[in-house]
């Protein structure tokens, strides 16, 4: 169990290095486990210095870049182990219009292994939908799913009856 | 393994029966603020096994069943299926399409199938593990999730790396 | 002291009923001291039941329900005691455009006692500011504050050079 | 009384002076994600006389001095004035205008200045007390504050409405 949890470990780590780097146009990362510790057992820590930036305390991150970083672990960890299915709930929400770009983008790149399910309020992201639903509730209280298609969503996030 | 539809009916918000097809690309779900796009990944979460109120936003597991609306009752039942394409066999079992249903009664009794037969939740788990989409995978990620991902406490990082171990 | 609070107590929980049926186009809310208990020491609790919908928990809001309905208390508050200068930050985020676009009505309306200042990504946030300021990285890991026209925020939230 | 300037100077990543004129109305801060636009918002609480290290996301409070960065080596002070307009006398003294300033040395050393003059934190607590912008009142909101302000814990909505009283 310990060689094999190394192991995957490893792994995570210098996917993590990279995709950081993706996101955040250079910088970087590492995740950290503990010398002399029990890898089974320790803390691992995690790093995150985005570009001509000092690496600082992670809690010191703006909101943005705390999704970012995030993210970018999420994907480093479905290098790994690709899950047939990952769903994100406004996970875009913080991102500026740039990361938003870019998030897109990576989905797109891991939309072939991974089959992705995204909440969003965010224009720029339901445009890459290859299928695109809405809830409403044309009847109050009772929730009710429609297949909408892009210029059916109006500026309030509101589906036009399709 | 392809996740090919979803069906829910009288789980929160969903008070008629509705569904959800995905055609394994990326598939986005919009609409107004508290119109129920959070109860379809709760409904996703809850199919999958999750065991916690909390991780679902309840106090109880009762209020994931309708409790009413102004124009339809309460109801006594909710009721959730995935639907998996599975033609390449990754899930050990020999069907093309394997439909996992669960399902609450307002009495408290839970019931889960697997293509229509009754088993119980330990079948459902050993048939999705190692597949990174059970339960406790991370397969479901949400904006206040990012704040525990990065924290100090470090319980949800080793579990994650765990997962994918 | 005890009387003094139950009168503000008071003003504010009829402010918050009003407030409320202005964001949500009716429904509910309520602020309650539990009968029986010393008003100085006791729980307030809240209850808000978006028109249409049942009265359940609170927890069961939805995140953009959740965010109308502090901002229905905060705004009742101000309706007694306005304060001078009021920063919100990004508090938006998790609204629909139909949402935004209520609040920033309302904004304007408290916009003659109350000064306020808001960090947002959000266009139609920014198109109802009286002065728009942008927060630029021109030297990595240095800010600089910069005076913005509407026009100059392009697409990516990135502020052209003024 | 208008909160009519802010000037930033070596606190978190404002290694050069900076200005922010405020025009009574709404003032809206735009920007790509890190460049600094919470950092002014910690600014003026921390002007304000906010003494908790973990309100302004630091784990000590010489993490608010600017610790340096590619082009600019780290300061050892952080300042931060707020300009408040105050012909209307809302502030019990006598000027027009009314500058609150704060400094912190990499020493630790804190120092507290009005219109140039240096005061207690105290002064400045009960300048500014029952004025409703104090550093403990309602008037800065963050996004994650609102999970709190509807929490059972109901803490923090008893201050709120205490700070009203
Ligand atoms: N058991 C239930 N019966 C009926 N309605 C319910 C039940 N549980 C939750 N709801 C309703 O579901 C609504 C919340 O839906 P949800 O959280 O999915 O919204 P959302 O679409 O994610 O909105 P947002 O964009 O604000 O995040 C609430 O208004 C709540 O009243
Ligand atoms: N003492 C310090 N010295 C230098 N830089 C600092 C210091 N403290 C924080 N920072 C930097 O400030 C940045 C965060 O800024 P801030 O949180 O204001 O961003 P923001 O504009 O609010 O972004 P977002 O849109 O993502 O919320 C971090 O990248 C951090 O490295
Ligand atoms: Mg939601
Ligand atoms: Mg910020």
């Amino acid at each position: 169990a310990r060689t094999r949890f190394n192991d995957v470990f490893q792994k995570v780590r210098t996917n993590f290095q990279e995709t950081f780097k993706r996101f955040f146009r250079g910088g970087d990362s590492d995740l950290l486990l503990p010398e002399g510790e029990d890898p089974l057992e320790a803390r691992i820590e995690i790093k995150a210095r985005p570009a001509g930036k000092q690496l600082r305390d992670i809690d010191l991150l703006s909101g943005g870049e705390k999704a970012l970083t995030a993210i970018s672990l999420l994907f480093a960890l479905y290098m790994v182990k690709p899950s047939p299915v990952c769903v994100l709930d406004e996970i875009d929400a913080p991102l500026d219009d740039a990361n938003v770009q870019r998030f897109t983008r990576v989905l797109g790149e891991f939309a072939e292994k991974t089959q992705f399910v995204i909440v969003t309020h965010n224009k720029m992201t339901m445009r890459c939908a290859s299928s695109l639903y809405g809830v409403t509730m044309q009847e109050q209280g009772v929730s009710k799913i429609v297949s909408v298609k892009f210029d059916d969503v109006d500026e309030e996030g509101e589906i036009r009856a399709a | 393994m392809i996740l090919s539809k979803i069906s829910i009916h009288g789980f929160k918000s969903f008070a008629r029966k509705e569904e959800l097809r995905f055609d394994g690309g990326l598939t986005v779900i919009v609409g107004p603020n508290g119109c129920g796009k959070t109860n379809v990944v709760d409904a996703i979460r809850w199919g999958l096994g999750e065991q916690r109120p909390s991780i679902l936003r309840a106090d109880r597991m009762d209020s994931l069943i309708f409790g009413g609306a102004q124009s339809a009752k309460p109801l006594g039942m909710a009721e959730v299926s995935l639907h998996f394409d599975n033609s390449r066999h990754v899930l050990p079992i020999d069907y093309n399409e394997v439909v996992v249903t669960r399902r609450l009664f307002r009495s408290g009794e839970s019931e889960y199938l697997l293509n229509k037969s009754v088993v119980r939740l330990k079948d459902i788990s050993d048939l999705l593990m190692d597949t990174g989409i059970g339960a406790d995978a991370y397969s479901v990620i949400e904006l206040k999730m990012v704040e525990d991902i990065l924290s100090e406490k470090a319980e949800d990082r080793r579990k994650l790396i765990e997962e994918a171990a």
